[in-house]
């Protein structure tokens, strides 16, 4: 499983959730506008949270996050 | 498995509840508007609980929370 | 596997029921109008008991309990 | 695998069935008008018995029981 | 694998044929007009009959034992 | 996998072929007119047959035994 | 797999070909008119010869032997 | 997996290729006009070569060999 | 996996090439204007080459080689 | 898994990002306009940065890096 | 998983990415036009990069190195 992030403006972060019994951020990844990074989910990763305006491309569709 | 939930408003709360015979939330994370979390069921979160109003995408589809 | 509930209403009960040769209520959760649990079927829960009025997607379509 | 229990009455009972040579009823569920019971097949229970006016949702389409 | 089995008259019997070299009933099960049985093929169940007026759900579709 | 047979006349045979290096008849069951039986492959059923009037559904459709 | 044999004549031949280095027939299985077969692939077969008139469902389609 | 081959004159091939470093025809089996064999790949079979005019069903869809 | 060559001309060359390390043809088979090979991947074969007039059939599609 | 890269403009670089606890950049590849690469996620690489013009394809679509 | 690539013109060059902490090339394979190559992702071979005029057929649909 992973997703898929565009960045449709400068400063989007993507963090990274830890897996286990704590829920901290354990990476930060900046993206200006136009660049994509694909993420999966990993022994490490247990859940993403997206800041900033993106396209996010997930399994259930595409959602936009910064915008309404 | 994992859910996609975006906020429509400041203030979302995203709980995750414990795995075992015991159910209490392990982990809230706060979401404001236009923010999104990915969030997988774990070893440790067995349920989710959202409060606020959030677009939330599930396998079953789309459901809006905080709202009718 | 999951559902997905939101309440309808106020006072809607949400009650994991056991796994194994007993079949008793092990937790309770109770949600409020807007308010949405996405909650697994887990090695302690094998049955979920809905009550109040809520919308409940699965994987075979949206049933709504409390009301006709 | 699980199956959805609405009933459409009250007094419905959903009766779990024990797995092995043996088969009787393990645990009899009553729910009344509305309430909505979601019930796995697992190690104790390889059938289920419904009586009473119910709407059951299976993986091969929704059948009424209690009634024509 | 299970299927879905409801008595559309009185006296609908529904018997498990043991799973093994040898080849007989373990158990019957009888079912009035209106009520269900979902039953699991099983550790003790490979075959199934059924007798009397009854719709039954299949992962083939829907077939109507006791008449044309 | 199981195969769904509805005898569309009285006498319709179901014979249970053995798996491994010979091929005989373990069991036979004889169903009359409606009557359904529903039959898994198993252990020790790598083959049937069917002989009389009958409506067989298999994942490859129905076919219909002793007529065009 | 499996595949579903109807003889479409008298004197149809259903022949399993062994598994192994060695290719030969282990068993051949005459069917008449509107007779049914649905034999599996096994341990022991891992091909299948089929002579004389019949309808044959595999998972590709229907195929008809001993016709153009 | 396994293929499904018609022969649609007589004398058509199908010749089984060795699995493993060598490739060489294991067995060779010869079906006249209108005869079907339908052959899966095993642990001493991992090609096949079809020469005579065939009608061959495969999981991408039928292909004629043999003519144009 | 398989994938289905059908020569569309003589002399069409099907290469196996090594799995591992190291990349070079293990077998190379030729077939004739209307002949067809079904070849799996295995253990000893990780690619395929093919050179001449021939139509493959993969899960992705028909592919034409030695034309436009 | 994989996606695939093909970049629409000269200096396309795509950076693999390292799986564990540790989320650094271990290779980046560089592609100039009309060439393609197709990477898998690894025991080395959990997720994939793309900078400059490019055409990406993944499970859910495509996605233009570089550009609105 | 392979992938399947289809020289569009003379010279295409179709290099296999080793797996692991490195990434360099371990193998290319030339093909000229016409010629087809079908590639799977392996042990040693866990991305690709293609330069020159190709037609490639992947999971997500085809697309053209070398051009527009
Ligand atoms: N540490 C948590 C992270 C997490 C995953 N899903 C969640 C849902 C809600 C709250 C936290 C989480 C876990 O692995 O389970
Ligand atoms: N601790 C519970 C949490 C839970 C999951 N699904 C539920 C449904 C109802 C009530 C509680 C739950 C469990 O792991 O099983
Ligand atoms: N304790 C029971 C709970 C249950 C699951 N499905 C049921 C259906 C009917 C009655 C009880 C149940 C069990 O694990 O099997
Ligand atoms: N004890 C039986 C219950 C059962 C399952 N499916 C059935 C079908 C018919 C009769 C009984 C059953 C078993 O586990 O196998
Ligand atoms: N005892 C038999 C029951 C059976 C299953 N499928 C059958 C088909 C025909 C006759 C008997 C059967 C077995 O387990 O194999
Ligand atoms: N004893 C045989 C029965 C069989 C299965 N499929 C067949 C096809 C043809 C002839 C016999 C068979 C076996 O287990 O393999
Ligand atoms: N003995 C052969 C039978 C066989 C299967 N598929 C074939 C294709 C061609 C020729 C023979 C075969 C084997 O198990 O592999
Ligand atoms: N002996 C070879 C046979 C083979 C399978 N696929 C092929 C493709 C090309 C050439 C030979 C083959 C192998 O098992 O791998
Ligand atoms: N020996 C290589 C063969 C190969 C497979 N896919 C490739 C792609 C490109 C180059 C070579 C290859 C391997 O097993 O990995
Ligand atoms: N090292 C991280 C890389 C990663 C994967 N997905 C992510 C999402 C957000 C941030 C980092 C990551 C990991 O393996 O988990
Ligand atoms: N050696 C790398 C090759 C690789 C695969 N996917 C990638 C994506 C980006 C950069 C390198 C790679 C690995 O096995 O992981």
């Amino acid at each position: 499983d992973y997703v898929v992030i565009k960045a449709m403006s400068d400063g989007v972060m993507i963090s990274g959730m830890t897996r286990g019994k704590e829920t901290k951020f354990h990476h930060s990844e900046r993206i200006d506008a136009g660049e994509v990074v694909i993420a999966q989910f990993t022994d490490n990763t247990s859940a993403m949270k997206v800041r900033g305006k993106a396209k996010i491309l997930t399994k259930y569709g595409t959602v936009y996050s910064g915008m309404a």
